[in-house]
């Protein structure tokens, strides 16, 4: 398939670009609505007070409010819309690079589009490639998307502080997860709401 | 697009199907986890208590989880796993309703992928398309998916027994969705969980 093939070889050369910098990237992927833009400020935050210099990545289909969001949070960051694909790929990660001046930065996140299909296909040159899924989804969402959990590097499961609401046990969740990448992985269970789990999913990253 | 051509000639094909055996259908829509499987499974067994003949297709990625979850509440249903598109077409449901006795029932519901993009580009030939977002994904989503909330005929905003736990307020989302679609179409607020707002669902979409 042509299409996957060209990804990869501009994710190469975005890894390459990022490695001459000496940037740390992190592709955030997950469910519409799970909480990556509030993990991205959050963590973004713990990073600054260690005085790391951050810069992220703002991917939607259309619009501007997850980079308002993060701008007014004090988090430097692009916005990027694909306008239509319901994935962020190699391609349109390799222009928006272009508009960042990477010497200024020491950490990269981008925030994908919010979807658990697709984004699997589509590596962007990152070092980690990060699931995040809430517990508002309901406890089927590894059993559904084998493939976004399996070519990913960890998973996070957030909003562990409402779970009882849905009716969902997180444990559910992880037992799945450990199943289906046979233990090798880990989920880190957290709420940024409560700030809870952050510096477990800050050490998972080394960051 | 030849694809989306291909696609509106089948959904035709479908439609008049339908049509020919009295069903009225309606295709949900919605994002990962909004509530679709359980609105549905509601929905049903209102409409059973009728007397109507309602039959569900439950599309998924993979997995068998919704169809399991239809059938154990009574609600005959058959299952239809795209295995790798993020949306469900009406080439798949051709075949779908090919393995379904059509006189044994008066509604078909049919739940589409969980995903507020793709589709909305692809109609599978039902009466009515409807989108269900909850309030646990936040505020923006109708900002930022414009697509899906134009190509559909009513909008339903679940879960809003939970709404303070994430902080949202769902005048945000209907004020959103009015502004969009210039207040001709409406969107539903909806607690499956605590039995509200679905016998509004039910007149909205004629049943
Ligand atoms: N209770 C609770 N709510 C949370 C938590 N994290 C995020 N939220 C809420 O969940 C909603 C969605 O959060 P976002 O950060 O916008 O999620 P997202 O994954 O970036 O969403 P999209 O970019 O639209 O796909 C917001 O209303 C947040 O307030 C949490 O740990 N607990
Ligand atoms: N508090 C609350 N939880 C709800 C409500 N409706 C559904 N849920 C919970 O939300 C989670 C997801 O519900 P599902 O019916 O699986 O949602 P879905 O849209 O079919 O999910 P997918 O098919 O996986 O995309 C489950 O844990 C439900 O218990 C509601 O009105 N209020
Ligand atoms: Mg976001
Ligand atoms: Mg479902
Ligand atoms: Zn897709
Ligand atoms: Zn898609």
């Amino acid at each position: 398939y042509d299409v996957l093939r060209e990804n990869n070889k501009i994710a190469h050369e975005n890894y390459h670009l990022l490695k001459e910098h000496n940037i740390r990237s992190i592709d955030f992927m997950g469910s519409i609505g799970a909480g990556k833009t509030a993990l991205i400020i959050k963590l973004a935050e713990k990073l600054r007070a260690k005085g790391l210099r951050v810069c992220a990545i703002a991917g939607d289909v259309t619009g501007d409010d997850d980079f308002t969001r993060m701008e007014v949070s004090g988090l430097d960051a692009v916005n990027c819309n694909t306008e239509h694909e319901c994935h962020l790929d190699a391609n349109i990660i390799k222009k928006t690079l272009s508009k960042i001046d990477l010497d200024k930065y020491d950490i990269l996140f981008i925030e994908n589009v919010g979807n658990l299909v697709c984004p699997a296909d589509f590596p962007l040159g990152t070092d980690y490639r990060v699931v995040v899924i809430s517990t508002t989804e309901g406890d089927d969402m590894v059993r559904k998307h084998h493939d976004i959990f399996t070519h990913s590097d960890i998973a996070i499961l957030n909003k562990i502080d409402i779970a009882s609401a849905v009716d969902v046990d997180p444990e559910i969740i992880a037992n799945d997860y450990n199943k289906l990448t046979g233990g090798l992985k880990n989920i880190y269970k957290c709420s940024v709401k409560k700030d809870e789990g952050i510096n477990e999913i800050l050490a998972a990253l080394k960051l």
